[in-house]
């Protein structure tokens, strides 16, 4: 009564990022989010 | 109700399934993620970006639709879904649940580019929004199941290959025997870690500390000062916010070794190395200590070389070579 669902691997959006070379400015932006957050 | 799960970094999330949801069915692909305990798919009243890019779903064309009502508010590491519960019917494969509670997101931040409309959490009740019972404790009290398990095999090579399995263990999937580890406490699927060791030294958690098993991002994650210094012991360099390393380094590089409940877990350089058309990147990521000094992320790279049974009945996760 195993029940199997398949998954299928998507390019991850660090990938995206990284190929539109826009990974280091999400990064950035991101941690300036999280810093905010935090406080 | 304010839930948080820092833990889940969407930036790296890789692995989705469909699930459908109302009648007749409407279609969401989700991350099946260990990591929360939320199920949330986007609703058709979000006026976010995100939600343009993504399925939603209209509970007017659901005559099994009810509306909940209680507002939610989801944080994750890097987003933030609002919205409000309802509960229909949702269909995993063959597995029907009914009268199932989940969220519709009305407002997304973070989200977007994101390769999937919603998240389907695995993790225990005790993280679930308030009034939101978990889809697998749905199914698991409407007898879905012979045993309440749940198990990954992630595929190394292809896009395709990859499965979830719920009810029991397909045992053509693992090498071996099962390992298993009792989770430390059950809300997230959290186990103790031994040490990390390279070349027979122990380079990180050198006094145990606490790793969780989360399907729903691909890296490994640690504390900064330990990562760094794991990626300083592969001759990688911080290029544009990551690791780099020479794309050669593959093939005299140790293994990074893991060891869980005295065994050991080893990961070659093979899958702790990822490449991208000409560059070489550690998976190696710091970060984790606004979390808990203490704590590691097991995701997606380690999962593809560990087939990982998720036994709620006995609280604990078997973890055998994929």
């Amino acid at each position: 009564c195993v029940v199997i669902l398949p998954l299928k691997k998507m390019k991850t959006l660090r990938e995206t990022l990284r190929e539109k070379n826009l990974l280091n400015n999400f990064l950035e932006e991101q941690a300036y989010r999280l810093s905010k957050n935090d406080s | 109700k304010i839930t948080i799960h820092p833990l889940r970094n969407y930036l790296d999330t890789a692995y989705v399934g469909n699930i459908t949801i109302g009648t007749p069915p409407q279609e969401f692909r989700v991350v099946f993620d260990t990591g929360s305990a939320n199920l949330w798919v986007p609703c058709i009243t979000c006026t976010s970006p995100a939600c343009y890019t993504h399925n939603t779903f209209n509970p007017q064309n659901s005559s099994s639709f009810r509306e909940v009502g209680s507002p939610i508010t989801i944080f994750y590491g890097s987003g933030i879904i609002q919205g409000f519960l309802g509960s229909d019917t949702i269909r995993i494969g063959n597995l029907v649940s009914l009268k199932q509670s989940f969220g519709l997101s009305q407002e997304e931040y973070g989200f977007d580019g994101a390769p999937f409309d919603g998240v389907l959490g695995l993790a225990f009740p005790s993280i679930s929004t308030k009034g939101a019972i978990p889809i697998f404790d749905n199914l698991w009290s409407q007898g879905a199941f012979s045993e309440p398990v749940f198990a990954f095999y992630l595929s190394k090579y292809k896009p395709e290959g990859s499965v979830v399995m719920f009810g029991g263990v397909d045992h053509r999937y693992y090498k071996g025997e099962l390992n298993w580890i009792p989770v430390s406490q059950p809300h997230h699927w959290l186990i103790s870690m031994n040490h990390i060791s390279m070349n027979g030294n122990i380079v990180a958690c050198s006094h145990g500390c606490q790793a969780f098993v989360d399907t729903g991002t691909s890296l490994i994650y640690g504390p900064t000062d330990l990562v760094t210094n794991i990626n300083k012991l592969m001759n990688a360099r911080l290029e544009n916010s990551e690791y780099a390393v020479l794309c050669d380094a593959v093939k005299t590089l140790p293994p990074v070794i893991f060891n869980i409940n005295g065994i050991d877990y080893p990961l070659p350089p093979q899958a702790y190395i990822t490449k991208d058309k000409n560059s070489c990147m550690s998976i190696f990521q710091g970060g984790l200590e606004n979390l808990s000094p203490d704590n590691w992320l097991l995701g997606d790279v380690f999962l593809r070389q560990y087939f990982s049974v998720f036994d709620r009945k006995n609280e604990r996760i078997g973890l055998a070579p994929a």
